[in-house]
């Protein structure tokens, strides 16, 4: 566990009654270290450390407390603290997905190439079916990748949901034309399934900008590789910077990836995760719970 | 010697820092910086000056010493296995081979190997259509193992020069499909001997430290002898491949550079290590 892995720079907090700059000193830099090794961006990772070391000093070590335990435990709290969203969650605790009465509720997919997003609006339709008993409408907005189009409409097919697509069309097209054809067909959500994009490609994050100033969606969600490196901070800064980003979901959190991006993304948008995928399979989405990403990046 | 002067530490934790934001790892970093250190003592590097061009300079040699080019057969089709986790470039990075191979003159046949994922096989064969290259593809849902078998096949009795074999995507901690990839490989070599002749690991390049782990576990089962740096048009670094060249010795092949089948280049570690400091 944490508190064995580092024993040797917790010594100097050993038998000590207070925290103080000098002793916490190999114990902060040792979980920056951490947190580097788990793919936290080194600025998100420096401020947080800063944070912690804040929140450390002065503290009086609790009575029969190991104080490298009492450390521990403030560095787990903090990084709890900074990913939760208690805003994203409802009386009962569970992920709000922000529906609207007055029209079918739209949710846009955003992201990197490969990040999971396709997949991901398969699984989230399954879930909101079976937890909200909604009638969603896939829409296959990504018209660039070579069987795109045909990915979703198998997904489509196989978990009973309706896939929107249209032959010669482009994105924002597809996407306007799909909130019509939902109305006819009685969809109360609409799932936008876009092509991966690069942030750094203007004309394409011009165009999801365009998509979301078009559809007006409840939910604009950033779907993020959880195996994403240092470069999660340039990605999910210009995302939110192009899109009003009501959320995040972190992929493939089924691997060992330590998934410090998770902390990345969420200090440096601010927007609550509200979603891991786990898998390949439909059912393969669950909530996210930030005491468990806590333990995950901390190793 | 900087004659007993003392190293310019703040430029040796600026140069750490780039290191550590292009994805090469804290430990991988501080291990440079004590090599730079060593050189320093030992007089390879005289003022402040040469700190940086030496650093450069040693990235670009570890990065050089391996071929670059593809192993070819030496008589037969040349097998190349494709591998990756999920969604890292795979389909795409065949697509881009299957191009440069074409034009290099060779007769290219694809095994559309993915049986698993939707609408997988009908995205390959989609990239065949518009390079103008052969494809082999199973029935859905078909043993991987099988439709490799079949590109090997036909491969060698329609005298193709180079097969190339697609994989379904699958993260390096599930067993079983690591356990289904071992079985693909192990079929190649019964077909074609000394096959695959490369075995080439598509990487993201915006993947963190998990990509050690991948080279590592994809090489004991399908033996990695090259790797595919995909999306390298972003921001990304792939600074990772500077560790997994310092612990496992796997070349950089190829980078992918957009989306299109053009979008390839041959590894280039000069260039590849100017980047890392932009
Ligand atoms: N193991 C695992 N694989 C996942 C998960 N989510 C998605 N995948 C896989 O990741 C790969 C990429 O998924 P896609 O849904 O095609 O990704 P995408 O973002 O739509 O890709 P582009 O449209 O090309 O940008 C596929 O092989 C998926 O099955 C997950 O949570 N775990
Ligand atoms: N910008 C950019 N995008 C790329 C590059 N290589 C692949 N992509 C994109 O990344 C996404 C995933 O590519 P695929 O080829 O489907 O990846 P894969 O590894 O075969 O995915 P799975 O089979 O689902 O595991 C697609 O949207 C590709 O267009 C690259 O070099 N640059
Ligand atoms: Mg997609
Ligand atoms: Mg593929």
């Amino acid at each position: 566990n944490l508190t064995e892995r580092f024993r040797e720079a917790f010594k100097s907090i050993t038998g000590q009654s207070k925290l103080t700059e000098d002793n916490v000193k190999d114990a902060v830099r040792a979980i920056k270290r951490a947190l580097l090794e788990a793919d936290v961006n080194l600025a998100v990772a420096k401020r947080f450390v800063d944070d912690v070391r804040d929140k450390a000093l002065g503290a009086e070590v609790l009575s029969g407390v190991n104080p490298a335990q009492q450390f521990i435990k403030i560095v787990h709290d903090e990084l709890v603290a900074l990913m939760s969203d208690p805003s994203s969650r409802d009386d009962e605790g569970r992920v709000r997905i922000n529906f609207t009465r007055s029209r079918p509720t739209v949710v846009l997919m955003a992201g990197l190439q490969g990040s999971g997003k396709t997949t991901t609006c398969a699984k989230l339709a399954a879930l909101l079916v079976k937890r909200n008993k909604v009638k969603p409408l896939l829409v296959a907005a990504d018209l660039q990748r070579p069987a795109a189009v045909e990915q979703l409409k198998v997904l489509g097919k196989q978990i009973g949901v309706d896939v929107y697509a249209e032959e010669k069309s482009t994105p924002p097209t597809v996407c306007r034309n799909a909130l019509d054809f939902a109305r006819k067909n009685a969809n109360d959500l609409i799932i936008l399934d876009t092509a991966g994009r690069l942030h750094v490609d203007e004309a394409l994050m011009k165009e999801v900008s365009e998509i979301a100033k078009l559809t007006e969606p409840e939910e604009v969600l950033l779907v993020c590789d959880a195996m994403t490196g240092q470069d999660a901070v340039k990605s999910a800064k210009a995302f939110d910077e192009r899109l009003p980003l009501t959320g995040v979901i972190l992929t493939k959190l089924d691997g060992d990836a330590r998934g410090g991006a998770a902390l990345t993304v969420k200090a440096v948008t601010g927007k609550p995760i509200k979603f891991i995928g786990v898998g390949e399979k439909i059912e393969q989405l669950e909530e996210f719970f930030p005491d468990r990403m806590a333990g995950r990046i901390l190793g | 010697v900087g004659l007993g002067q003392k190293i310019d530490e703040d430029l040796l934790e600026q140069l750490e820092e780039a290191l550590i934001e292009a994805d090469m790892g804290v430990e991988s970093a501080r291990l440079l910086m004590e090599d730079i250190r060593k050189a320093w003592k030992g007089g390879e590097i005289e003022t402040g000056a040469d700190i940086f061009p030496f650093l450069k300079a040693d990235l670009k040699h570890r990065l050089s010493r391996h071929p670059v080019s593809l192993r070819m057969a030496e008589s037969g089709p040349t097998v190349i296995l494709v591998v990756g986790v999920n969604g890292a470039g795979k389909t795409t990075s065949i697509a881009k081979l299957a191009w440069i191979m074409t034009q290099e003159g060779r007769k290219v046949l694809l095994a559309a190997g993915d049986t698993f994922r939707a609408a997988a096989v009908e995205q390959l064969v989609t990239w065949s259509k518009r390079i103008g290259c052969e494809i082999v593809t199973g029935k859905a849902g078909a043993d991987p193992a099988s439709v490799a078998y079949q590109g090997c096949e036909r491969a060698v009795k329609e005298s193709f020069d180079v097969l190339i074999i697609d994989t379904a995507g699958r993260l390096h901690t599930q067993k079983n499909l690591m356990d289904e990839l071992a079985k693909v490989y192990k079929v190649i070599g019964k077909v074609v001997p000394n096959a695959p002749h490369e075995t080439i690991l598509v990487l993201d390049s915006t993947t963190g430290q998990n990509a050690i782990n991948q080279a590592r576990m994809f090489t004991e089962v399908a033996g990695v002898s090259g790797i595919f740096l995909a999306k390298l048009d972003g921001t990304a670094k792939g600074g990772a491949v500077l560790t997994i060249d310092r612990h496992i010795g796997i070349p950089v092949k190829f980078v992918g550079l957009g989306e299109s089948f053009e979008d390839i280049q041959r590894f280039n570690a000069a260039a590849f290590v100017d980047a890392l400091f932009e």
